[in-house]
């Protein structure tokens, strides 16, 4: 997965991600593609949960799984998550909770925040504390000058990385590694990310942009299952099912 | 204009947006979910509109287990053990995957394997 948080000179907040799934988890010979990413690209919806007709949320999910990997609350926060690799996984953490060890499903945590909390600092307190079964990556924006990504192990947050627009870090952007390493060699969606986001700059980046990078191979790959583009400030959310025809990276 | 292998060199796509061309597949569509409705009903239009889709996915995963375990012993433990965690997950999520179950015709089990998938796969 690829998110990105950036806020424009008028202090607009942008969030995008591609989400991207299903490594090693069968290759189609004939469509060139991998079996499972393939199978769930029909299922991507945007949904808008509503209360007495009200929107309360709303996210992108895969029909038929209840929790929320991308979501916005208009004008509060957006938020996505990006898997976080670990020896110490969600395996282990799945046997802890059959075990009575009181931990979060990934899933189902964001979509308790999305639907309940009022305030980014509210959102981040839990994100940050919350017990979780498996490791990940919290991206999560609010209004000018909020957001953060945090990295997450099963039992506590290792690190929050914010947005510091006053010393010229306008734009977080997080894949599958955390921020402080590099990323694997043979993996590296930051780099080519990063320099087409230098080369758009602070003046001209905005949702079509930020879809330009997304585009680019190899954060466009062979995985990306869809592109979500957020504004939390107008309350937008505008998801794209993706293709990465030959040639294209497998991950 | 792409490399197969690292360094990357593709430039910088620019004017992609509005999506079109070969890197788009479609819109995702929208629907509502009422969260006024009791948990089990809130997913059946999604189901009802979905359920080929989300029937082909478990066949699809069903079919790369068994592609590792021939003797049937994962899916078993799929469909007869894992239904007994569902009273273990938290509300409302316990009731929407019963809901879902119920609509989609899937065993419950395979509706908690995917809704998990995520905690899974970090293996």
């Amino acid at each position: 997965c690829t998110s990105i948080i950036a806020e424009d000179e008028k202090g607009r907040m942008f969030h995008a991600r591609n989400l991207d799934f299903g490594l090693f988890l069968g290759w189609d010979i004939k469509h060139s593609t991998w079996i499972v990413n393939r199978a769930l690209k029909p299922l991507v919806l945007n949904l808008d949960f509503q209360k007495r007709n009200k929107t309360v949320f709303k996210g992108v999910t895969f029909a038929g799984y209840v929790g929320m990997l991308t979501g916005i609350k208009s004008n509060i926060f957006t938020l996505s998550m990006n898997e976080r690799y670990s020896l110490d996984g969600g395996f282990m953490g799945i046997l802890e909770w059959i075990f009575g060890v009181n931990s979060s499903w990934v899933g189902f945590l964001m979509r308790s925040v999305l639907e309940n909390a009022t305030s980014y600092k509210e959102v981040k307190k839990e994100l940050v504390e919350t017990k979780l079964i498996a490791p990940a990556y919290f991206i999560l924006g609010g209004k000018s000058g909020e957001a953060c990504v945090i990295t997450r192990t099963r039992e506590d947050s290792m690190d929050v990385w914010e947005l510091d627009v006053k010393q010229g870090m306008w734009y977080l952007l997080e894949t599958n590694y955390d921020h402080w390493n590099q990323p694997m060699f043979l993996d590296d969606r930051r780099t080519p990310a990063m320099k087409c986001m230098n080369r758009i700059t602070q003046k001209n980046i905005s949702l079509p942009t930020l879809y330009d990078v997304l585009s680019t191979k190899p954060v466009l790959n062979k995985l990306t299952t869809y592109t979500a583009l957020m504004s939390v400030d107008d309350g937008t959310l505008e998801t794209y099912l993706r293709d990465c025809p030959n040639p294209c990276m497998p991950w | 204009r792409a490399q197969d292998i690292p360094p990357y060199t593709e430039d910088c796509r620019t004017g992609t947006y509005p999506p079109t061309g070969p890197t788009f597949k479609g819109n995702a569509s929208w629907y509502t979910i009422n969260l006024d409705l009791p948990p089990e009903e809130r997913w059946n239009k999604v189901i009802k509109d979905k359920k080929k889709e989300i029937v082909n996915l478990m066949q699809v995963i069903k079919d790369l287990v068994e592609a590792f375990d021939p003797t049937g012993q994962v899916i078993r433990l799929v469909d007869y053990k894992l239904p007994i965690l569902l009273d273990s997950l938290p509300y409302p999520f316990n009731e929407e995957i019963q809901g879902i179950a119920d609509a989609s015709g899937l065993p419950v089990g395979e509706v908690i394997f995917y809704n998990i998938f995520y905690e899974l796969s970090c293996l």
